[in-house]
C-alpha cells in the first residue's frame, strides 16, 4: 500500500511545489511507483513537470467535486514512473463549493482510494491556505513533509500549522503523523537561515529532516522549462539535496 | 478621502506583506495619516510592526464579522501618524463562517466606510488566496498594487489574477484600477529575474512601477524585531527601494 504524505504548509513561497514535485521524481528514479496530486489551482506542480494544463480533459476537480474516478485523471509524466494528477484553476471554485458539500473533508481520500495499490508513494501538494481543499489533504494523508522557509515569518505559522493539524488528528484522521519539518531556502550567508534552523531544531528536535534545502536558482529556473530538478540541473546544489531528501523520507520509512 | 489600495496576489510569498508594511511606514514619514489594514490570518503585517497579537482586545475578525466598529479595533503603531487594524488566526474561521453570511463580499467596505476621513492612505494586506477575505478586499480598495516576485511560478498566477480582478470590476466594483505591477526580491545575479522583469514590463507597460525591489536580507531580518525597514536599517537597499516606490505611488496619485 502507498505511501501518502501531503507536503503542507499555509505560509505562502516556501517551497512546497518545488519540494512535492522534486522529491516525487527522485522517488520515481529509485524504482518506486510514485503519484504526485497537485491540489493547488495555480497548478505549480503540474507545470514544473510539464502539463499542458489548457489541454486537460479532467482534472483533480472533476474527481473531488463530479466523482470523475482517478485513473481517468490520472497523466504519465516524462519521468519514467512518475504519475501525477494534475490542477487546473477550475480548483479555485472547489473551496467554496465544498463547504456545504456532503462528506467535504473526505473528497480526496475517497477518489484515492481505489488507487493506492498501485503506488508505493504520493506525495500532495498544497495551497498557502488551511482552507477545505488542504483539510482534504490532511485527511487523505498519513504523514506531512511540512516545507520551512529560513525566514522569520516562516516560523510565525508553524503554530497555527500544528493546531490544525491536532484538530484533524482528532476529529478526522487519528493516525495521521509528521513525517518531518524541512528546511527550504537556506542562504549559508545569513544569520537569519542559521538562526531559523537552530530554532526549528530546539523546538522540533528529530523531526527535523538532517537534509536542508540550500537556495539555488536552478531551483526556480527548472519550473520554466517544464522539467524538475534532476532532468533540467541533476549535479546542482539544488538537486543533490533533494536527492538526499527523498533517500531520507525512504530511510525513515523503513524504520517504522 | 483616503485613496484604498489593496496588495494582493494569490501567489504565496511574493512580498505583499512586506510591501503593504513598508509603503504604509514611508507613506506615513511623508506626513501622510496611513491606515494599514491586515486581512490575513497569518498576521504578519501585523507582527511586522510590532503587535503582540496575543493582548488584542479585538482585531479585524471582529469588525467583519461581528460589526466591532473599526475605531475600536484601530490601534497607534511605532510609527508617527501609522495605524493598524490588526489580524490574529481568529480570522482563519472567517473564510467559512463569510461563505453563507448577508452582504459577505462588501463586509469590509462597510467596516472602512465611516473612517476614510480619517485617512489619507489605507493599505490593505492580503492572503495568498481568490478566497471571500481577498474577494472583500477588491471590493472596498480603489486600486490594487500587485507585487511580482522575479521567479517563473509567479508569472503564471497572474493570469487567474487579472481574470478575478476583471469580474469584481463587473460586477462588485465598477470603479476598481491596478495602481501597478511592483517587481520583487529581484536578484541582480541571475538571468530569471531579468527575463521576468522583461516579460512583465512587455505585457503591462506604464503600469509596471518604475521601482523595482532587489532581494535584501534586511528586509527579512527587520519582522523578527517588529520593525518595518524604515525603523530597522533606513540605509538599505531595501529601504531605499521602498522610500522610493511610496513616491512613486503618491506622484501616480497627482497625475489622476
Ligand atoms: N531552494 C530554492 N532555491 C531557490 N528558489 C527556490 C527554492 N525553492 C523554491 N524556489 C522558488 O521560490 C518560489 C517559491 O517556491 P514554491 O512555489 O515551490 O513555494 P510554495 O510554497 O509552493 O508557494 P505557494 O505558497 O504559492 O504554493 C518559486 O518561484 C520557486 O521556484
Ligand atoms: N525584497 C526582499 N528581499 C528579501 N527578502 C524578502 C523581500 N521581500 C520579502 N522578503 C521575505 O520573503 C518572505 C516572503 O515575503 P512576504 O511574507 O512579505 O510575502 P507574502 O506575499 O506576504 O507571503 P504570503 O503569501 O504568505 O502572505 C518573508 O520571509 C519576507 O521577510
Ligand atoms: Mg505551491
Ligand atoms: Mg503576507
Amino acid at each position: 500500500m502507498a505511501r501518502v504524505i501531503a507536503v503542507v504548509n499555509q505560509k505562502g513561497g516556501v517551497g512546497k511545489s518545488t519540494t512535492a514535485l522534486n522529491v516525487s521524481a527522485y522517488m520515481a528514479s529509485f524504482g518506486k511507483r510514485t503519484l504526485l496530486v497537485d491540489t493547488d489551482p495555480q497548478g505549480n506542480a503540474s507545470s514544473g513537470i510539464g502539463i499542458e494544463k489548457d489541454a486537460l480533459k479532467y482534472s483533480i476537480y472533476d474527481s473531488i467535486i463530479d466523482e470523475v474516478p482517478l485513473t481517468s485523471v490520472i497523466q504519465k509524466t516524462i519521468i519514467p514512473g512518475l504519475d501525477i494528477v494534475p490542477a487546473t484553476l477550475k480548483l479555485a471554485g472547489a473551496e467554496v463549493e465544498l463547504v456545504s458539500a456532503l462528506s467535504r473533508e473526505t473528497r480526496l481520500a475517497a477518489c484515492l482510494e481505489p488507487v493506492l495499490g498501485d503506488y508505493d508513494f504520493v506525495f500532495i501538494d498544497c495551497p498557502p491556505s488551511l482552507g477545505l481543499l488542504t483539510i482534504n489533504a490532511l485527511v487523505a494523508a498519513n504523514s506531512l513533509l511540512i516545507p520551512v522557509q529560513c525566514e522569520y515569518y516562516a516560523l510565525e505559522g508553524l503554530r497555527q500549522l500544528l493546531d490544525t493539524i491536532e484538530l484533524v488528528r482528532r476529529h478526522l484522521n487519528r493516525s495521521l503523523v509528521i513525517e518531518g519539518f524541512l528546511m527550504t531556502m537556506h542562504d549559508s550567508r545569513t544569520n537569519l537561515s542559521q538562526q531559523v534552523v537552530e530554532d526549528v531544531k530546539n523546538h522540533y528536535g528529530s523531526k527535523v529532516f538532517r537534509t536542508v534545502i540550500p537556495r539555488n536558482v536552478t531551483l526556480s529556473e527548472a519550473p520554466s522549462f517544464g522539467l524538475p530538478i534532476i532532468r533540467y540541473d541533476p549535479k546542482s546544489r539544488g538537486a543533490l539535496a533533494y536527492e538526499e531528501l527523498a533517500k531520507e523520507v525512504l530511510e525513515r520509512g523503513e524504520e517504522k
